[in-house]
């Protein structure tokens, strides 16, 4: 009990997002096993690849792209464990 | 469905768990409950037995931790990512973790379990009628002394039913202060707190001392949250201040001002602008029970579902009337296979009523409570349950033992102990009367008591026998006949009217003691003949019945050792 960790003071305006869509998505494909991360030309086509893997897995209409019922999915609370790899 | 690489998934059925701690969102009873039922929903369609364990290393760790918690994968503050479960295995593996920086209910709102008044524990009840008025939350109105309380139905005018709303001024919960009560002002690094603090922690958990001096005392414990405690935020734990000022403007209730994401939120202090503390305002919650039987899926092999209703769709959804899905049966039979046999059956009826059980006590979830009705016959010497008295109970690695007349049996998952083995047999160097036993829960050691004789276990190797004089008893102690171990390496032993602290590892009676049994154990039976702990409550029995007793040493159930806890037809 002795740690002494200064207070980080959060101000509610300032942890808006400030993550687009975009970003949301590739955050989210990542973190859950759907995303390999790679960079360069193969960028976007792989979050396509990607996208559809997600709508797949998650009983979603397959369109790879970032549609609203894609958008709410990302958005729902969730359970932490990947839903790809191990 | 589907399951882990490699199909992984436990090697035995009868699954072990212990609770490491708990949120400060939910009462405890509320939470050990919601645990029970998550793991019902699985052991009601496979094979499996759930029991908790309090000492030993279990299957399955479960743990509230918020961000960074012990493990690589931090959570992130509230909502998103509610909870994780690791696979099958040893160590980490099988353990659940629950984000404390949700907020936790059960699934609708909050829920608050009352304390003392008349309701024995029942929820509070909002909006409640209170001399006309409506309430929505817990008030201090109609009483002096600021305790803060609730109707537990919709309307105490007519009913009277009440009960006091979790407060640090009630209880504590886990640290060592064994659930006392926070003592205001305490002293700590010198300085004088008045309410519970977050100070000198790194995981924004707010805590208390237990006494008035915490640099000299070392006692402390978690503060509960009170029903308008906000989540998350600079503050949690905190209630809101209303009015509050923001950004010049004055708020008499949460806003969504100034946030993008529509999330209610509230200072703690009159001034946001000048002081910077905030919280969220407490909304539906999560139901605890449904994301454990989730992660439960989780520890048992099960990897997510691409079906949307099933359990273990990724994704949380509250549902009222919750159902297994087939495809969670399916995945959880292909792992373990059917549950075969019929359901247990109904216990027998006996001779003392049975109490109906409230929503919040712990569920018949496993099989651990259940009665199993025997048709072998028994020789009546060997049987448990013709044993009008035993010589000592107790919880040895984590398993309730009975002592008789150089006998034990051990208690079961479900049903009356079967068949006793000979004491000489496991312990050789022991007497055949044996007046109490306990397993020191830090060393694991085992310690047995006959007459002013003691032994000390330690797997098979064995020193003693021993006299009581060797741990500082006077002469004038005949015996020892029970012991209520505890997490710090102490355990009181009683003998009648009297009890002592001995320090397991000194191995010496401390100072101060012996202590007056009736006065500190309020309500037991100061003749008790077996006294232990059993599932982290405490056991005085006397003839053939049992006085049960919280950590927060108030009785709450007295049952018959015969029907109660050896589970005799």
């Amino acid at each position: 009990t002795s740690l002494k960790t200064p207070m980080t003071i959060v101000f509610p305006g300032e942890i808006r997002s400030n993550l687009t869509d975009l970003e949301s998505a590739e955050k989210y494909l990542a973190r859950y096993g759907y995303l390999p991360l790679e960079n360069g030309e193969q960028r976007h086509t792989s979050i396509k690849k990607s996208l559809l893997k997600m709508q797949q897995k998650l009983g979603l209409q397959e369109t790879g792209e970032l549609d609203s019922e894609t958008m709410k999915a990302i958005k729902t609370p969730r359970c932490g464990v990947p839903d790809v790899g191990k | 469905f589907q399951t882990f690489e490699g199909d992984l998934k436990w090697d035995h059925n009868d699954i072990t768990y212990k609770i490491l701690n708990y949120s400060p969102d939910l009462d405890p009873e509320v939470t050990d409950d919601a645990f029970a039922r998550a793991f019902k929903v699985w052991s009601d369609v496979a094979p499996l037995t759930f029991t908790r364990i309090y000492n030993g290393e279990p299957d399955i760790n479960i743990l509230f931790g918020s961000d960074n918690h012990g493990d690589p994968y931090p959570f992130d503050g509230k909502d998103g990512l509610l909870a994780h479960a690791y696979p099958p295995g040893a160590g980490v593996y099988g353990d659940a973790h629950f984000d404390d920086d949700e907020f936790w209910t059960l699934g609708t709102g909050v829920v608050v379990k009352t304390h003392f008044g008349n309701a024995d524990g029942a929820l509070c009840h909002f909006p409640f009628t209170f001399d006309g008025q409506s309430y929505s939350s817990c008030t201090s109105a109609g009483r002096s002394d600021g305790h803060l309380w609730c109707s537990t139905t919709s309307n105490f005018d007519k009913d009277k039913k009440y009960g006091f709303c979790p407060s640090e001024l009630l209880y504590t919960y886990d640290g060592n202060g064994e659930g006392q009560p926070c003592v205001f002002p305490f002293i700590f690094e010198g300085k004088s707190y008045s309410s519970c603090t977050t100070e000198g922690r790194s995981d924004g958990y707010r805590w208390c001392s237990t006494t008035a001096n915490f640099d000299k005392d070392v006692k402390y414990g978690f503060c509960p949250n009170r029903d308008t405690a906000v989540v998350g935020g600079n503050s949690q734990g905190d209630p809101c201040i209303f009015p509050f000022t923001f950004l010049g403007a004055t708020y008499n209730q949460c806003t969504t001002e100034g946030r993008q994401d529509g999330k209610s939120w509230c200072a703690t202090t009159s001034s946001y602008d000048r002081d910077r503390k905030w919280g969220f305002c407490s909304d539906k919650g999560y139901s605890l029970f449904l994301v454990a039987a989730h992660e439960f899926g989780h520890a048992l092999g099960l990897e997510h579902s691409s079906i949307q209703d099933a359990l273990m769709y990724p994704n949380y959804r509250y549902e009222s009337d919750f159902h297994l899905h087939p495809d969670d049966i399916e995945g959880i039979q292909y792992l373990y296979g059917p549950k075969t046999g019929p359901n247990p059956t109904p216990p027998q009826p006996t001779k003392k009523p049975k109490t109906t059980p409230s929503p919040t006590t712990t569920a018949t979830a496993t099989t651990t409570e259940s009665v199993e009705p025997s048709d072998s016959p028994v020789d009546p010497t060997q049987d448990p349950c013709q044993v009008k008295e035993f010589d000592a109970i107790a919880e040895l690695q984590g398993v309730l033992h009975l002592f008789k007349d150089g006998l034990y049996w051990t208690l079961p998952a479900s049903g009356p102990p079967k068949s006793p083995k000979k004491i000489s047999d496991t312990w050789p160097e022991l007497p055949a009367n044996i007046d109490s036993a306990f397993q020191d829960p830090q060393s694991k050691k085992m310690f047995f008591f006959s007459g002013r004789k003691f032994w000390q276990y330690t797997g098979s190797s064995v020193l003693g026998p021993r006299s009581l004089d060797k741990l500082g008893f006077g002469k004038d102690v005949d015996k020892i006949l029970g012991a209520i171990t505890r997490d710090n390496g102490k355990v009181l032993l009683f003998n009648g009217e009297r009890y002592w602290r001995l320090d397991v590892k000194a191995q010496a009676v401390d100072k101060g003691y012996p202590r007056n049994t009736g006065e500190d154990y309020a309500g037991v039976p100061s003749d008790s003949h077996d006294i232990f702990v059993y599932k982290g409550k405490y056991y005085f029995c006397q003839d053939k019945f049992f006085w049960r007793m919280t950590w927060r040493k108030q009785v709450e159930k007295v049952g018959y050792v015969k029907y109660d806890i050896v589970r005799c037809p």
